[in-house]
Parts: structure tokens; sequence; C-alpha cells
């Protein structure tokens, strides 16, 4: 079974055309393995993206370097999946 | 740990396609004048395409809804079940949704893509696309709304098979979508289509794959900010409406423009709630918000239907 420990969802906020399009760049960078939840549209819609632990600090990075605010909307994704089964068995039971 | 009636069901607990499907047989049995399941295909793995049909009469038109066509949107399917429950338990006590079955048969498929679904609870709870594997590519399964004979294969799809949004090798080649296809051409008087995902809160109407204004534009987005207003009424939640193409991005080989090209005036989809902290992990304790007020605006659309005939 695939587990996602480490991962984190960032919520990114684009302000511009410029960061949307940066953003592009970021989801085609494939050896990075993001997974865009909401994918770069235009700057009313916030973009929500899955980070394997092994690419956090290159996608910080890159958001930092080029000043496009984000927040984690979640910390680490296996916490919830661990979370989901637990209720999931608790209704069960 | 199985409830034995409906009554019994946990709403507001994510379940396995099994116990769906159980939960699906217990409706029928428990209605069975009125409720009956339809099996109108199979799974590339084999799994049944279970659609329930809420019939008071013969010959009606139809009304089609569907939850859960990308396997890791749980709240969907969780959402559809409730909605099975609400229209067995207001039939003949709620006079709106009363006066639609006496006019129009209900078609539900909880579950659109069994074999993802199955896949998310057992293997990879992110997984999106449908199971079947792809010739010549390590990369499984397509995204069975980009699969769609409506613009199919062009912007807003990928012809990458490890693309999230790989359209497939043809229109229709994923059996999950054919047999929708199949059902809707059988059944020939489908009036209102609506396929039902999550997340991120709109309301969308055709088109995806073109910018040019389907022909029922203002009466189709008329419809969505009654339906919206509706839905805010009861928690307040925010929705955005429009056309795909304009509201999020162009996307090719999608369901409801394809419907929508067939005749189906009221084509919509949906984006079910987020609470802005969860994405695709939406807790369990927001499945029953989420499809109470997701009903409000399933009602707006089918009673519009009712009242509009064409």
């Amino acid at each position: 079974k695939e587990t996602f420990e480490g991962h984190q969802v960032l919520r990114i906020i684009p302000i511009s055309e410029v960061q949307i399009n940066l953003l592009k760049e970021l989801s085609k960078q494939d050896h990075l393995l993001l997974d865009f939840w909401t994918e770069p549209i235009h700057d009313s819609l916030a973009v929500d993206v899955r980070v394997p632990f092994h690419s956090l600090q290159a996608v910080r990075a890159f958001l930092g370097y080029h000043e496009i605010h984000y927040e984690i909307m979640i910390h680490d994704l296996q916490d919830l999946m661990d979370e989901e089964q637990r209720e999931m068995m608790k209704s069960r039971a | 740990s199985q409830p034995r009636t409906t009554d019994g069901y946990d709403y507001a607990s994510y379940h396995t396609f099994s116990e769906i499907t159980s939960f699906m047989d217990m409706l029928v049995q428990e209605k069975p004048n009125f409720v009956s399941k339809l099996v109108i295909g199979k799974s590339y793995e084999g799994r049944p395409l279970n659609v329930l049909k809420f019939s008071t009469g013969a010959n009606r038109p139809g009304i089609w809804i569907d939850t859960g066509i990308h396997a890791r949107e749980w709240v969907t399917p969780a959402s559809g079940t409730w909605f099975a429950k609400k229209i067995v338990s207001d039939y003949g006590h709620d006079t709106v949704l009363t006066a639609i079955l006496d006019k129009f048969d209900i078609f539900l498929e909880i579950v659109t893509n069994p074999d993802g679904f199955h896949f998310t609870h057992t293997s990879n709870r992110m997984w999106r696309k449908t199971r079947k594997p792809n010739d010549g590519s390590i990369c499984v399964g397509v995204d069975a709304n980009r699969n769609w004979d409506a613009g199919f294969g062009g912007a807003g799809s990928s012809n990458n098979p490890c693309s999230e949004t790989y359209r497939g090798p043809s229109a229709h080649s994923e059996p999950e979508v054919k047999a929708i296809v199949d059902f809707v051409k059988s059944h020939g008087n489908l009036k209102a289509f609506v396929s039902i995902h999550s997340y991120s809160q709109m309301l969308l109407y055709p088109y995806g794959y073109t910018r040019t204004p389907c022909k029922d534009q203002a009466e189709l987005d008329e419809l969505a900010k009654k339906a919206v207003t509706d839905l805010k009424s009861l928690y307040g939640t925010n929705y955005k409406y429009g056309s795909i193409i304009n509201v999020i991005y162009q996307a090719s080989g999608g369901t409801i423009d394809w419907t929508y090209n067939q005749g189906i005036k009221y084509s919509y989809t949906f984006e079910l709630r987020d609470t802005g902290r969860y994405g695709f992990m939406l807790p369990a304790n927001q499945i029953i918000p989420t499809a109470e007020e997701t009903w409000l605006a399933l009602m707006a659309i089918m009673e519009h239907t009712k009242n509009n005939p064409y």
C-alpha cells in the first residue's frame, strides 16, 4: 500500500499572470513528482499541490525565490489518511 | 458489522465499494416498487456498474446523477449514498420531490469508477483515474472525464498515459464511460444530467472544450445562480458558477459537454465543498453537511427541469 509520510499539500496564492506561468513551469518538472490537486489557471484561483517529502525543499525554494505566497494546507498527508482509516474502523465497530 | 437496513447505515462515514453495493441492495429490498438496481456494464476489472433507478411509473423521462468518476474524491460517492436515502425518505413527504418523481425517473450512479475507487481503498488513496493498463506504457488508467467524444483530444487533456489527465487512446475507450454513453443513447429521453466531483465549490455548465457559448447559456447561467443560492442558504458555502472553460480551464473530452451535445439541455457538473483545509481528504464529519447543501442545488435543477419541458 502506497503511503504518503511527509507529503505536504501547499495552497499557493498566485497574484499575477507571471506567477501563474512560473507555476506552470513548476508543474512540468516531472522529477519532483508533484500532484496538482488544483492547477495553475488564473490568479483568482488558489493552486493546491501535493509535494512529496523529497521535493519539499526544492519547491519551497522555488516559491520563495519567486516570492510566490503559499501556506501549508496539509502538514502530513499520511496523518490525515491514518485518521480517515481510524474513523472508518470506528464507524464499523 | 454490516447494517441490516439503510436506517442503520452510517452516512457520516466513508465506505468501501462492497459496502456501498450492499447499501444499494438494501435500499432496493426495502422499496422494491420504487427503487431498482440496473447494471449498465462492467468496469475493466469486472466490477458491476450499478445505477439506482427511482421510478413511480412507466415510460418517464429521466434525470441522471453520477458521483465518483474520479476515484479519490471520496465525498462524492458518500454524498451520492446520502442522496439515495434522501430520495426514498422524502418521496411522498416533500411535495417538490414528489412532484418531480411523479413525472421523472431519477438515475443515480454512486460509484462511477469502481476499480479506481477500490484502488484508493486498498493501494493508493490518491488515485484518480480508471485502472485499465495502457498499451506501451507502464502507467495505468485514463482520466474518465477526458474520455468523452466532445472535443476529444483537444487542449485541456493529455496524450501522455502517465498524466493525471490522460484522455485514453480513443473516445469512449473506457468501459466505465462507454456504459454511460450506451445507457444515455438507449434511454433517449434524459432531460437533465448532473455529474458530481469534488472539490473547490463550483457549479459548471458546458462548454469546457470550446469558448463558443452553448446556445442555452443564459438559461443555464440563471439556473446555476439559483442553485448555488439555494445551496448557500444552508451553511453559507460560497460557490462559483459559469461555463467550465470560463470558470476553471479548457478541458476537452468532458462528460457534460458530450451530454449537452446529445441534446440534454440541463447538463451540469459540481465540484463539492472544500473547507479550505483538506482538499480530497475532507473529514467524514463533513459528508452530511456537504450532501445536505448539494441536495438543495440538485433540487433546484430537478425542479427547473420539471417546470421547463423541452
